[in-house]
């Protein structure tokens, strides 16, 4: 009888369980559509920017370089090698299918 | 214009997770460590 | 009690996907909240100032860093077209998107450390629907579920 019980207790906690994953990949879904809907809309696109000053204060004391792409650019990271002279080399590859890519260097110095 | 090579980490524009882009840092600091 | 042990497991596999949603979930709001504080930022700014910043000034979102020491030579070939570049570093480098930037600069709140004052809360909280607002209570008293917990 006590393990009968336990069963049916298990079963009403993964029905629980069932429901509470379902409300979460509803909100998941909604919020998703409501971050695209955010960024693309026209009034808000104009105020998403931030300042090379922004930035700075951030990352004090860094090169920083920003990269601006068109969806679907491709960034791509190589496993770093020890190149001929004995020092480690770090590559980043960036691809764009569609359009140009805008990469700016700010240093504040 | 250089080939993909074997082993690299790939992150896409809009279409890959953030988890690419610290995956990558942790690949460049674990080849640092070692 | 095969039946038993077959719908525990089943219960802890629920429980693991149930929390990494939740992690996926908050990470999402924090994305909502720091974006759209953003914009309510530079709104504001503007209309201070009574105009927009220099174009030359500022960087469109979306946008990816990559940061290094200011000590490390950075060799760039760029395609005549500009579609493919290759930067060569001499020294390690880390890269972050747009909305790690963004927490960086505070415009989440440090809701994603559990670190919240009352009156961030208050308009953190008008920054996403109504039925999210228990997540960001849960978040700024230090219910923060790390993704990376979960992930393989």
């Amino acid at each position: 009888k006590e393990v009968l019980d336990h069963l049916q207790r298990l079963k009403a906690q993964i029905e629980d369980l069932e429901i509470k994953e379902k409300e979460l990949d509803q909100q998941k879904c909604w919020l998703q559509q409501s971050i695209k809907n955010i960024s693309e809309d026209p009034t808000n696109s104009r105020f998403a920017y931030i300042t090379h000053e922004d930035l700075c204060n951030c990352f004090s004391g860094d090169t920083l370089l920003t990269v601006l792409a068109p969806s679907g650019t491709q960034l791509e990271v190589p496993v770093p090698e020890m190149g001929q002279n004995g020092q480690k080399k770090y590559q980043v590859n960036l691809r764009s299918q569609s359009g140009p890519i805008q990469v700016l260097l700010i240093n504040k110095e | 214009s250089c080939p993909s090579p074997a082993s690299a980490i790939t992150y896409k524009f809009n279409g890959s997770p953030s988890k690419n882009l610290q995956a990558i840092n942790s690949m460049i600091k674990q080849g640092e460590r070692m | 009690a095969q039946e038993c042990q077959n719908l525990e497991l089943e219960k802890q596999r629920r429980i693991e996907r149930i929390k990494q949603k939740r992690a996926q979930l908050q990470e999402l709001i924090l994305q909502q909240i720091a974006f759209k504080n953003l914009v309510q930022r530079n709104q504001q700014t503007e209309e201070e100032r009574k105009s927009p910043p220099p174009r030359s000034s500022v960087i469109q979102l979306p946008f990816i860093l990559l940061n290094t020491s200011v000590r490390t030579v950075i060799d760039c070939s760029i395609s005549s077209d500009k579609c493919e570049y290759l930067f060569n570093f001499d020294n390690t480098f880390e890269i972050h998107d747009d909305i790690e930037v963004l927490k960086r600069m505070g415009m989440s709140f440090g809701l994603e450390y559990g670190k919240c004052t009352p009156e961030n809360l208050k308009t953190a909280k008008s920054l996403v629907p109504k039925s999210l607002e228990s997540y960001v209570t849960g978040m700024a008293d230090g219910q923060i579920l790390n993704q990376e917990q979960f992930t393989c």
